[in-house]
C-alpha cells in the first residue's frame, strides 16, 4: 500500500525514526534519551495526524509485529520500544548501532 | 457539580485510587507497583468512560492541578503521578502513608 511504501521510506532515509504519541510519557523518555546522547530523532506523532495516525500504526504493527508507541528505527532497522532502547543504551549497543550510521 | 461530588466520594470511600487508561505504561507502572506491595487499588480506566472520561480528567485537573494520568489518591490524600508514587515508594514514605488506613 502507499502507507506502507511512506513508512518504509522514512525508516530508510532517516538514521533514527521514532514513531510517537506526544502526549505519552514513554515516547518522552525515548525522545530524550537520544536527546541525551546527542542524537535527532526523526520524529512523527501519531496523534497529530488524523485518521492517518491509526493508519499508520496498524502499518507499523503489520511491519514490525509492535502495535504499540513508541516505535523505534535505527538505521532502517526495528529496534522495538521505550524498553528495548533503553536496554541497548544501558548494554552499550545503541552507540555501536550509531556509530555505523551517517547522523546528520 | 455532580461528577465532582462522585470524585470526591471515590477517593474519600477507597483507600488507594488510581485514575487510569488502560493503555498508559506509566498507568500499568503505578498499578504494578501497588500489586507488588499486596495493595489493591480502585481503579478508574478513563477511557472506558466513553464521553464521561474526558470530564473526569478535566474534574481532577480542576481538584488536584494535574491535568495527567495516571492520578493517584492514598487515604482521600491527591499523591501525584507515577513518578511521584514511585519516589514515595523509593523513600518509604508510601508504606507509612499506607499503614494509617484501613486497607480491604
Ligand atoms: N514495553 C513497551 C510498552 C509500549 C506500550 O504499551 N505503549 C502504549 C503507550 S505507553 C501503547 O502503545 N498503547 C496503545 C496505544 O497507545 O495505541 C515499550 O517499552 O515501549
Ligand atoms: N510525570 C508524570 C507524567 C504524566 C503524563 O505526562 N501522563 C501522560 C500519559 S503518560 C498524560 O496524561 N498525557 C495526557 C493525556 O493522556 O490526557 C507522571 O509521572 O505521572
Ligand atoms: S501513554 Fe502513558 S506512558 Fe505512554
Amino acid at each position: 500500500s502507499r502507507m506502507e511504501e511512506s513508512v518504509k521510506k522514512t525508516v530508510a532515509d532517516n538514521p533514527v525514526v521514532i514513531y510517537s504519541k506526544s502526549w505519552c510519557s514513554y515516547c518522552m523518555e525515548v525522545k530524550a534519551l537520544f536527546k541525551r546522547i546527542g542524537v535527532q530523532p526523526h520524529v512523527i506523532e501519531l496523534d497529530h495526524l488524523g485518521a492517518q495516525g491509526p493508519q499508520i500504526q496498524k502499518v507499523l504493527e503489520r511491519l514490525t509485529g509492535q502495535s504499540t508507541v513508541p516505535n523505534v528505527f535505527i538505521g532502517g532497522k526495528h529496534v522495538g520500544g521505550c524498553t528495548d532502547t533503553v536496554k541497548l543504551y544501558r548494554k552499550g549497543e545503541l552507540a555501536s548501532m550509531l556509530s555505523g550510521l551517517d547522523i546528520n
